[in-house]
């Protein structure tokens, strides 16, 4: 039977079912590696991030990679065309994408990309939205939560001044993208296990 | 390159991201 690798982080959501499930890891993890990879850096990036332990550095990339993966790659989700491009550059329906077995994670990708295209931010607006994100991921692994919380609070208010300087006329801009935080976290709950598991079904 | 089937994997790659010691054998 046909097996699917329904995540546009790779070339094409067929996989070739006389590989190996450990070959088709293998493959998808030359875009997977270097994509959390990405994520790291750019934590690296973010002012302050390095003053936390290493500890909690490492617990907040784990708990939030998903949610910045999610933000990175939501441009890949044309809610008007109804199609997600995947890494090949070639654009796959939503109808073909069902039919090889895509399910609520991918109605929920379109909802959050459709929202999130909408508010229009530009390049540094979502950088530090995507900044905010990271350091908001789940504490329970974090030790000294006093910090990160101080490094959530100065980054939430350095989004809310950007965002009140680029977007005088759109007060509600600021509010629907903190609102996007628990959407960002249900998403976390329900889907990453499965895909930062990289469980291949046979 | 870790095992896949666990989220190891995903705490592996970014220890060694953040630590700048990464070795990646998959280049």
């Amino acid at each position: 039977s046909r097996m699917h690798l329904v995540c546009p982080m790779s070339m094409s959501p067929y996989v070739d079912p006389r590989k190996s499930g450990h070959n088709i890891w293998l493959e998808f993890s030359m875009s997977f590696t270097p994509a959390v990879r990405e994520v790291v850096e750019f934590a690296k990036r973010i002012p302050g991030f390095r003053d936390l332990s290493q500890h909690d550095q490492v617990s907040l990339l784990k708990a939030g990679t998903f949610e910045v993966l999610v933000v990175r790659f939501a441009s890949l989700f044309d809610a008007k065309e109804r199609t997600v491009t995947f890494l090949s550059g070639r654009k796959y329906s939503v109808e073909e994408l069902r039919s090889m077995g895509a399910g609520d994670l991918l109605n929920s990708m379109f909802d959050f990309s459709h929202k999130l295209n909408a508010l229009n931010l530009n390049e540094e607006e979502m950088s530090l939205f995507t900044a905010v994100v990271l350091v908001s991921a789940d504490r329970s692994g974090i030790e000294n939560v006093n910090s990160v919380e101080a490094l959530q609070e100065t980054l939430i208010r350095a989004l809310r001044s950007l965002i009140l300087k680029n977007h005088p006329n759109e007060a509600a801009t600021f509010t629907k993208l903190l609102l996007k935080l628990p959407d960002l976290r249900s998403l976390n709950n329900m889907h990453s296990e499965q895909l930062l598991a990289f469980k291949v079904h046979p | 390159v870790s095992d896949p089937a666990s989220n190891l994997g995903l705490e592996d790659i970014i220890r060694k991201a953040l630590m700048g010691n990464f070795e990646d054998k998959t280049e």
